[in-house]
């Protein structure tokens, strides 16, 4: 038996905003610890790590740990008939071929329960060890998103290079280049507004912008994001999750022929 | 341009 209840269902509508169009089906895995999905996209280029722990749900039932193959698309289907203030609940149960979405409006007055089918997913689950990055930024997603867009209009690859002078974003294309560099900036009003840049050392990596871009459909989720970066690692774009978790997408980068 | 990498080149499969 599964019984998992959300008081701010908006987050879960957004989670799957921003993960269904890199990902086609995954297996949500729930336990003591919490409701989580590692999944890859289909090229085996991109992951993404969802985490959103027990003790961020009103209530939470999980009595033996159960893996549930969902279809993003389906599953976003289903959320959208929430409203944005609903509480939403996440039920199954034991052996059950069917996961159940109840939506409950703010004041109980309308309650909808919606069925979908599980599906069996053969997926692979790969594990990512703790690592030390030779760099680190934190910076507004909003602005995060805004350069990512910016230069995908221009080339269809970024290199990201981490200097004591900032972090500079470069695309190169057909009509010719572009370079985005932010500095540090930690005199700002509110700290989500902060570009905070932790390096041990230089770093340079480039990456394929349709990923990134991906990547950003998460940014409703968090005022800022966080960049990891090591020059033999995928990078990782964390956006944290209010209270309850994080998502993380990781990105194998591109090497010169 | 340049060789997109897997993520499966760096995490293994547990």
């Amino acid at each position: 038996m599964l019984e998992l209840r959300l008081v701010q269902g908006s987050l879960l509508k957004k989670v799957l905003e921003a993960i269904k169009d890199l990902v086609n089906d995954a297996n949500f895995d729930c336990s003591a610890t919490g409701f989580s999905l590692q999944a890859m996209d289909s090229s085996h280029v991109a992951l993404v790590a969802l985490l959103l722990r027990s003790e961020g749900f009103e209530h939470y039932r999980c009595d033996r740990n159960l893996s549930m193959g969902m279809n993003l698309n389906n599953m976003s289907k289903m959320l959208k008939c929430a409203g944005n203030d609903d509480i939403i609940t996440i039920k199954a149960d034991d052996g059950s071929d069917t996961v159940t979405f109840m939506f409950e409006s703010p004041n109980q007055d309308k309650i909808a329960d919606f069925e979908m089918k599980l599906m069996d997913i053969d997926s692979e689950h790969l594990g990512i060890p703790e690592a030390e990055y030779q760099a680190i930024v934190r910076m507004p997603s909003s602005e995060f998103a805004r350069i990512c867009k910016d230069l995908s209009s221009i080339g269809d690859t970024v290199v990201i290079s981490v200097t004591k002078e900032g972090v500079k974003f470069s695309t190169r294309g057909d009509i010719g280049t572009a370079n985005v560099v932010c500095r540090q900036n930690t005199t700002v009003d509110k700290p989500e507004e902060a570009t905070v840049i932790e390096m041990q050392e230089p770093v340079s990596l480039t990456f394929a912008l349709r990923y990134m871009n991906s990547f950003t459909k998460a940014t409703p989720l968090s005022g800022t994001v966080t960049i990891s970066l090591s020059s033999d690692l995928p990078i990782v774009v964390e956006y944290k999750i209010a209270e309850m978790g994080y998502i993380r997408f990781y990105l194998a980068p591109k090497i010169e022929d | 341009s340049g060789i997109q990498l897997s993520i499966t080149e760096f995490y293994r499969s547990t």
